[in-house]
């Protein structure tokens, strides 16, 4: 997190807000509850309350504008800039300001007031931007459900005002797992038309062959109605689809957007009742089979038939030599299939029956 | 006037997002390449985002420009 240039905050715990306008795409009610929950989300953790005024100076001036709006800090139209704030102080000092040329929702489409609120009342009491990309503060907007704050949201704001007397319980919004931590592990790793996404805790890498760096995103940013965990995926690319694992349910992705129809259990592919998660799955295009690792085993579906092949389940440390006998997640890349397990990577060749290389589990994004 | 290529365009949209929140000084500047405030204030853009720091407009980097963000100048007043 960071603050501002010589910790400018309020001197008080009473703040008081004002709304000076509203915006038509939403109902007033709707604005003054984004905006009184935002509030809410750094009340419950520090000793600050917050009163609204209706009329005359409040340290928080709240409004909605277009362009050069009064303050010489114009906005620019539909999209790019969508709000700012003042840190705390006299005059324009807490004041915040929307772009009206945005639309303005209460949901996952377009712009969600309330998440944007809630960043721009965080300056409005002293927090500037964190480079934290899983951070509230971080300074391009995205969509979650849930908590907005994550710990580095909540150690800024209370070495400001410190921590809330009544210490409410609040679920902070998880870390964003580090690339190029040496004990990390994935989840579960996909191709996606060319692109390779690598899931981990709730967030997921995009791996593009013209990006030089990964980028990191909230799974539930993109697609808020899976599970925010991924247990495994892979890519049928003759049916340009993506399926996505997670407990008994999978979904299916086209692109980026999510089929009609599912979830779907995952014994409809024909795994028997008592499996409950499936750990690594990858489609091997030469054969047209996709492989499910189950726990110290694996499964073979025959994507044209739509069945499970007879013979199976088999053992991995029999049919994979020299690999570990669990797996967390595997793709098929350049004629290699590749095994994650724990920290580390298996390079293994499907044609000679065995282990080429071993590596750690980060240097798949290039650490 | 001649209409400007793709690639104008994305200089333009890093020109004025460096000036707006990095305080990219306004004005006229010699060559591109010469341009070091301009890479200074990528690099420095580049490096708050854990970009690869080059001080060059990568795709990634003019991705990131492009994404809605929050207008709040990253130095205070």
């Amino acid at each position: 997190y960071n603050h501002f240039p010589r910790d400018l905050k309020w001197m008080t715990n009473a703040i008081t807000f004002r709304i000076l306008n509203y915006t038509p795409d939403l109902k007033k009610s709707d604005v003054d509850r984004a905006i009184r929950t935002a509030l809410n989300v750094w009340a419950d953790v520090t000793p600050l309350t917050f009163k609204k005024l209706y009329q005359g100076n409040a340290d928080i001036m709240i409004s909605f504008g277009t362009k050069e709006h009064g303050d010489h800090n114009p906005f620019d139209g539909p999209d790019g800039l969508l709000a700012h704030a003042y840190p705390p102080g006299q005059g324009i000092g807490g004041d915040t300001h929307f772009d009206e040329d945005e639309h303005w929702t209460k949901d996952s489409s377009t712009y969600n007031l309330f998440i944007v609120a809630a960043h721009e009342l965080g300056h409005a009491l002293g927090m500037s931007h964190s480079s934290d990309p899983g951070a509230l503060m971080y300074p391009v907007y995205s969509y979650a459900t849930g908590y907005p704050l994550s710990v580095d949201d909540i150690n800024g704001i209370q070495a400001l005002y410190g921590p809330n007397p009544d210490s409410k319980k609040v679920q902070p919004k998880p870390d964003a797992p580090t690339k190029c931590d040496p004990m990390l592990s994935f989840d579960a790793v996909t191709e996606l038309r060319g692109e390779t996404i690598i899931f981990k805790d709730e967030y997921y890498w995009r791996l593009h062959p013209q990006m030089p760096e990964p980028e990191q995103t909230l799974i539930k940013s993109t697609w808020p109605s899976i599970s925010k965990k991924v247990d495994a995926a892979y890519e049928n690319p003759e049916k340009d689809l993506v399926i996505i694992f997670s407990g008994i349910r999978m979904w299916a992705l086209n692109g980026y957007n999510l089929v009609d129809g599912y979830p779907k259990y995952i014994h409809k592919l024909g795994l028997p009742k008592k499996i409950r998660k499936v750990d690594a799955a990858v489609h091997i295009k030469d054969t047209g089979k996709t492989l499910l690792f189950t726990e110290e085993e694996y499964w073979s579906y025959d994507e044209e038939t739509g069945t499970m092949d007879t013979g199976y389940p088999r053992s991995i440390e029999e049919d994979f030599p020299g690999m570990d006998d669990e797996v967390d997640a595997a793709v098929f890349q350049h004629g290699y299939l590749y095994f994650f397990h724990d920290h580390l990577q298996y390079e293994y060749s499907y044609t000679s029956r065995k282990v080429i290389r071993i590596m750690r589990t980060n240097s798949f994004l290039n650490c | 006037g001649p209409l400007r290529s793709d690639d104008d365009d994305g200089w333009f949209v890093a020109e004025k997002y460096l000036r707006r929140l990095y305080g990219l000084s306004p004005g006229l500047r010699g060559a591109r390449t010469s341009s070091s405030e301009f890479q200074t204030k990528i690099k420095e853009m580049q490096r708050f985002f854990k970009l690869k720091v080059t001080g060059n407009l990568d795709d990634n980097t003019l991705d990131l420009m492009k994404e809605p963000r929050c207008g709040v100048p990253d130095v205070a007043e």
